[in-house]
């Protein structure tokens, strides 16, 4: 099926947003 | 209603303002039952788990990650302006798992494990080749070092008598071979040091005064001793009664961290050590 232009298809490659674990605020030892 | 099995919890994201505020909340609680040693501050949220809890509120299960911080337990100084201890100073990790009860907009801890860890010599020496690494405290050339300096800061006193609390940190210097760093924590007593002749009939202070000293001992070719010490007292802070944790199971947990377990009847702050 067609998307528009500059719109990301459903389920397909887009930003993947890990919930955990959170950001490092210094640095991981 | 949703069909098929609901779980019993929540996941909210781990940079999540709401998991923010319960990780704090714990940072919070280890500085303040920190027994020893240096006060923690925030570095990774790992994981978070919200359950319900009957018949009001909600119980974080969070896992964090926190670093060494520069600041000595006893220090007042507010842990936003304590320096983290850098990778060349050899730095300490703390990984501890806590359950924080949130009831009523408040948040209070249910339970508490830390342990804490150095990172390894080989990360010290990628950032810092020559950089001295952590060394035991019951080293004898670290309890040395720490008498010998205490003694020259006693000597040097126009004050009370210091007596010692603690080794908190030690280092052997890997260039030179004789020379010892050393921190460590004092508690003023109720003698004059110039006048101290005994030190067994020094009392520490009704109201306890403590203080935080950095000191280097370095033994020369003749077997003499090269000794710089600076001492500081810390400003007296006002006993206030620490919240007891609200645990209808409590857990009690041996730590490596050195928080005192929760369970345990809580005597006033500067009593814990």
């Amino acid at each position: 099926k067609g998307v528009l232009p500059g719109t990301p298809a459903a389920g397909g490659p887009g930003p993947v947003i890990r919930p955990c674990p959170g950001r490092i605020r210094y640095f991981k030892i | 209603v949703p069909h098929g099995p609901m779980p019993a919890y929540r996941e909210p994201a781990c940079d999540d303002p709401e998991t923010e505020q319960a990780a704090l909340a714990a940072v919070d609680y280890i500085n303040k039952h920190l027994l020893r040693g240096y006060k923690h501050t925030l570095n990774q949220i790992d994981s978070i788990r919200v359950w319900p809890r009957r018949p009001t509120g909600e119980v974080y299960e969070v896992e964090i990650d926190t670093l060494e911080t520069t600041c000595h337990v006893r220090d007042p100084t507010p842990l936003a302006n304590c320096s983290v201890r850098q990778m060349k100073e050899h730095a300490v990790e703390g990984d501890c798992d806590f359950h924080v009860l949130k009831q009523d907009g408040q948040l209070s801890v249910l339970s508490a494990k830390c342990d804490s860890s150095p990172d390894s010599a080989e990360d010290v020496h990628r950032v810092c080749p020559n950089c001295p690494l952590l060394a035991p405290l019951n080293d004898s050339r670290v309890v040395h070092a720490v008498e010998v300096a205490l003694a020259a800061s006693n000597a040097q006193s126009n004050g009370s008598y210091l007596q010692l609390v603690e080794i908190s940190r030690a280092q052997f210097a890997p260039l030179q071979a004789a020379a010892v760093y050393v921190e460590f924590a004092v508690a003023a007593t109720d003698c004059v040091a110039k006048d101290v002749t005994d030190p067994a009939t020094c009392n520490l202070l009704a109201e306890k005064q403590y203080g935080f000293c950095r000191g280097t001992v370095t033994e020369k070719v003749d077997g003499a001793e090269d000794v710089t010490v600076t001492c500081n007292l810390f400003q007296t802070q006002p006993v206030t009664p620490q919240p007891q944790p609200e645990a209808p199971t409590p857990v009690a947990e041996a730590d490596a961290l050195g928080l005192a377990p929760v369970v345990q009847p809580e005597p006033e702050p500067l009593e814990m050590i």
